[in-house]
Formats: C-alpha cells, structure tokens, sequence
C-alpha cells in the first residue's frame, strides 16, 4: 500500500488495505478473514500469522479499542510486520511462529478511529446512536459481560465510561466475543493494546479480587515489564487492574479470563502524559519495539507452559 | 480534516488530596465539559490520584484560577492542545 508507513500513524483506508496486502504479501504466514461489521457497516478485518500446522494453540491481540489512542493500532501494524520481517531469522519469532497462530485484530473501534480523523480527534467511544438520548456512543471497554456496569461504568449514554444497553449491544464487541467463543479451545492468551499510563495490567478490575492465578500473572508482568524496559529505560507498573489503578466493570481482559483464557493481559502503552493520546509519530519506533519485546515474552511463556 | 479545533484547549495534570478537592473536580465537570484522559470519568478520582483532564480555551482561565484557589496542586501538561495535535505528526519516516 503506497500510503502506509509503519512509523505513521495511518487512516482506515490506509490500514484495511494493507491488512489486504500483508496477507497477499505473505499467503505462507499471513491470512485475513472478517469477523464482523462495525456500526456504520465497515467490515472487521482479523489476520491470522503462523505457520500452517495442525493443532496449533493461539494468542489473540487486539488494538484500537478507544479511537482517540492512536498508538495502539500502530503497535498492531508493527508487530505484524516484525513476525513477517523477521520470520525465518530471529529465532523466537520463528518458533513462535512455527507452534502459534496469533490473531491479531487491528481497529476494534473502527467507526470511532475514523471518526477521530474526520470530525473529532480526541474521540474514545464507539459511534453507534443511543435511544431516547442525544448522546452517541458506548465505551467498548465497558461493554463486556464481565461484571458489566457494576463499577467504575456509567449508565448515562453521555458519558465516556457508558457501559452500552446491554453487554456486547455493540457490534464491534460482539463480534469481538463470538470470535473469541468460537475458537476458545486454541486461544491460550489474550492482549488488548491500550494507550496512556504505561501499565502491563491482568484481572481483574471489576472486582478487587485477585484471581486465582495472580501468582503466575504478576510474575508474567514484572519478567514483561523488565523486559520493555530493557530497551529504552521505559518503566511500566503492572498488576492487577482495580488495585492498581482503579475499578472498571465490563473490560475484554477480565471477560477474556473468565471464559477460560489464563493468560490475559491490558497493555497500557506511552506516555504517561507528556503527549497523552498525541504521542509523536517519531516515538511509534520505539515505543512498538520496546513492546514487541514484552509481547514476545508473554507469547514465549504460554508457549513454554501449555 | 477536523471538524474541531483545539486551539487553546489545554490539559491539566493535578492531585487532589483530600475528599474536599476531588469535590471540587466533581463540581468542575458539572458546570463545564472536562474530557477525562486519567483516570477515564470523575466518578473514579480519588485523593492521592494523579488526573489528567481537557478543558476547552475558552474556561482554560477560569479553571486554573480555580485550581489556584483550591491549593489544589497542579500543572498544565498540555498549554495549548491545538499545537500538539499539529506536533504528532512529526515523523521524518517517509
């Protein structure tokens, strides 16, 4: 795709063409399906990466589910060009590869992303119409059936935290979930990639409980954090989300484990304010490749304990 | 292009440190629009907590006085968010 770079940040167009791309490019690593449409009717592309074997397990990643943290689809964009780049030559990848498909959804929030580059730019939610009520949108994240509008989620559709009519009313979680449910039997991890804060956080944060293996999950973040900031000094704080930074019902890493996916995990990436959700496009470099880092090491430690 | 612009908007860093100060916060989102990027909503400040808020040119003055009056510590992350909007593209990638 002649418009897409990798250390800018890319519209709608750009990205659903190169997903088209990547995977015509790379048809032995690359394939792209669709699992849904959004609101406003624009299809959900999902590129499945790994090598072709029977029985494989998966990790599942999503970006893009607040439309104004442009960061995160960005980082989807990058790590699907580090597996293609760099299959065959770095040996983690390459194994990861060959024993792991990675599901990697670019833009959930496709109608707000579009939206924050035509109309609004610091817009979060998604864009669907609410009932009875001026105010558009529904925040995604709050949107799942774990816990959902319990705590730290709004009722009133004018707020950025609405929790939605009811879990998964919105398309674009919907299909999120019936992807997850239909293939819960390989998903062995799940990441979603947040913008602000730099928090490597993990279940749960509709309730303070801790779940049951909080042990393994804060281990898993602190090896991960380390490993991030092994590259550009980045500190991140890790987790559990509702202790660590403060309650919020409805989420996709709490919903994820508690279908059954143990290895689950909210990536809140740069910065920590300097730029907010405006983060230069010179940081895209580093700040993908000091996450990739992280990411391979959740990936590499599923792998390891099956 | 944007339908908005940003010009003057600015974003606010502050700490409030006691149950007296996040009522403040609360009162401010009730008079006037405060986009909340830290934590998400004002129903979530808590004292001790660090928040990160937008607020439109034209209170940007009127709510630092506030802030002022308050003794509510504070800082202005982002003084005018039209600009770093502009700044976020600043890659020499292509």
């Amino acid at each position: 795709t002649a418009s897409h770079s990798y250390e800018k940040y890319n519209n709608w167009d750009t990205i659903a063409a190169w997903t088209a791309d990547i995977a015509a490019q790379n048809p032995d690593l690359v394939s792209r399906s669709v699992i849904g449409e959004t609101y406003e009717g624009r299809p959900m592309y999902l590129l499945k990466m790994g090598k072709s074997a029977p029985n494989k397990k998966a990790i599942f990643m999503d970006c893009g589910f607040h439309a104004r943290e442009w960061i995160s689809p960005a980082f989807c964009q990058w790590f699907v060009k580090e597996a293609v780049e760099t299959y065959g030559k770095d040996t983690v990848m390459t194994t990861l590869l060959d024993k792991l498909d990675f599901y990697v959804l670019p833009i959930v929030n496709i109608d707000g992303y579009v939206y924050t580059w035509t109309n609004d730019r610091m817009w979060r939610k998604t864009r669907s119409k609410n009932p009875g009520s001026i105010c558009i949108g529904t925040d995604p994240n709050r949107n799942l059936d774990a816990g959902w509008c319990t705590l730290g989620a709004s009722t009133s559709p004018c707020s950025s935290t609405y929790c939605g009519s009811a879990p998964e009313s919105e398309k674009e979680t919907k299909a999120l979930a019936d992807f997850i449910r239909g293939h819960l039997s390989t998903i062995k991890a799940y990441l979603t990639i947040h913008s602000y804060s730099q928090l490597l956080l993990f279940p749960y944060s509709y309730t303070y409980d801790l779940p049951p293996n909080y042990q393994e999950l804060n281990s898993i973040a602190k090896a991960a954090s380390k490993e991030l900031a092994s590259l550009h000094n980045t500190r991140y704080t890790y987790g559990p989300g509702a202790k660590t930074i403060y309650p919020a019902a409805g989420g996709s890493d709490d919903w994820a484990y508690d279908q059954g996916i143990k290895y689950s995990f909210t990536f809140e990436l740069r910065d920590t304010g300097r730029y907010g959700f405006l983060l230069p496009e010179s940081q895209i470099k580093p700040t993908c490749e000091e996450t990739l880092l992280a990411v391979k090491y959740i990936a590499n430690y599923v792998l390891e304990h099956p | 292009l944007q339908d908005h612009s940003f010009d003057g908007q600015k974003v606010f860093r502050v700490l409030p440190q006691n149950d007296e100060q996040v009522e403040i916060l609360n009162f401010l989102a009730s008079i006037m629009e405060v986009d909340f990027w830290q934590p998400d909503s004002v129903t979530l400040v808590r004292p001790n907590m660090q928040v990160d808020f937008r607020i439109e040119a034209e209170k940007s003055f009127e709510v630092e006085d506030l802030l002022k009056e308050s003794g509510m510590e504070y800082q202005v992350l982002i003084d005018n968010l039209q600009a770093a909007m502009d700044a976020q593209f600043d890659s020499k990638a292509r």
